[in-house]
């Protein structure tokens, strides 16, 4: 493991830890979209199913363990905390997720390495990743609230989708037969999809720079 | 390839 790919897992660890600590202190989830929080649930649920099958590395069980955990616990703050669960913009954030799960899933049907179930589920999740923030950026466009959405979870989500990227290129260049396609094709789109975001969660802070300013 | 079958990134 190199330190690009370390160092990527910790930013998106740590990403995950901010939100969820900033839920809690803060007591509201205003601004933050369920839906991307639970596409990012079937993300990680449907890639680390391999966790019954093929075992890679204490450190990669772990981690697999946390990301699952700390996904859910932040849809349970969302759904189901008596006072964090009122402050979701339930009436704005209306994204129809089955259009970004149903074409991924076909989309992973037909463009695999290989045709079995965990691959396929696999190759499923990395697809759904790369779009999963469509509906935090289409709520972020609506209402323009950037309340729960720090700049730490930001500035920490891009680092760890730049450093992904630095783990390829490295990977490419110092291992023999690294080569994946579909990993490559998807992040990079993700990062696009991001960078669109980032451009977006700017834009609203500026705005709401501008309405807190003092007359 | 052996790449596609061992996903060790997370």
């Amino acid at each position: 493991m190199n330190i690009f790919r370390f160092a990527g897992d910790m930013t998106h660890l740590c990403s995950i830890i901010v939100l969820l600590l900033k839920i809690q202190a803060t007591k509201s989830c205003a601004g933050l979209s369920l839906r991307t929080q639970e596409l990012y649930a079937i993300v990680f649920v449907s890639r680390y199913l391999d966790l019954f099958f093929t075992f890679i590395s204490m450190y990669n069980v772990i981690m697999k363990l946390i990301f699952i955990s700390s996904s859910f616990c932040i849809i349970w703050y969302m759904r189901c905390h008596r006072i964090v669960a009122q402050t979701y913009d339930r009436e704005q954030d209306t994204f129809r997720v089955a259009f970004l799960v149903v074409p991924c899933f076909m989309l992973s049907l037909m463009i695999n390495h290989e045709f079995s179930f965990t691959e396929v589920l696999w190759t499923f999740s990395i697809y759904l990743e790369a779009v999963a923030i469509l509906p935090q950026l289409v709520l972020l466009q609506r209402t323009f609230n950037i309340d729960t959405l720090t700049s730490n979870y930001i500035f920490l989500l891009g680092a760890y989708r730049a450093l992904y990227m630095l783990n390829w290129i490295y990977r490419y260049f110092t291992e023999r037969d690294y080569s994946q396609w579909i990993v490559w094709t998807s992040g990079t789109l993700q990062t696009a999809t991001y960078c669109d975001f980032f451009y977006y969660y700017i834009l609203s802070w500026r705005k709401n720079e501008r309405l807190s300013l003092p007359s | 390839g052996p790449a596609a079958s061992s996903h060790d990134e997370l």
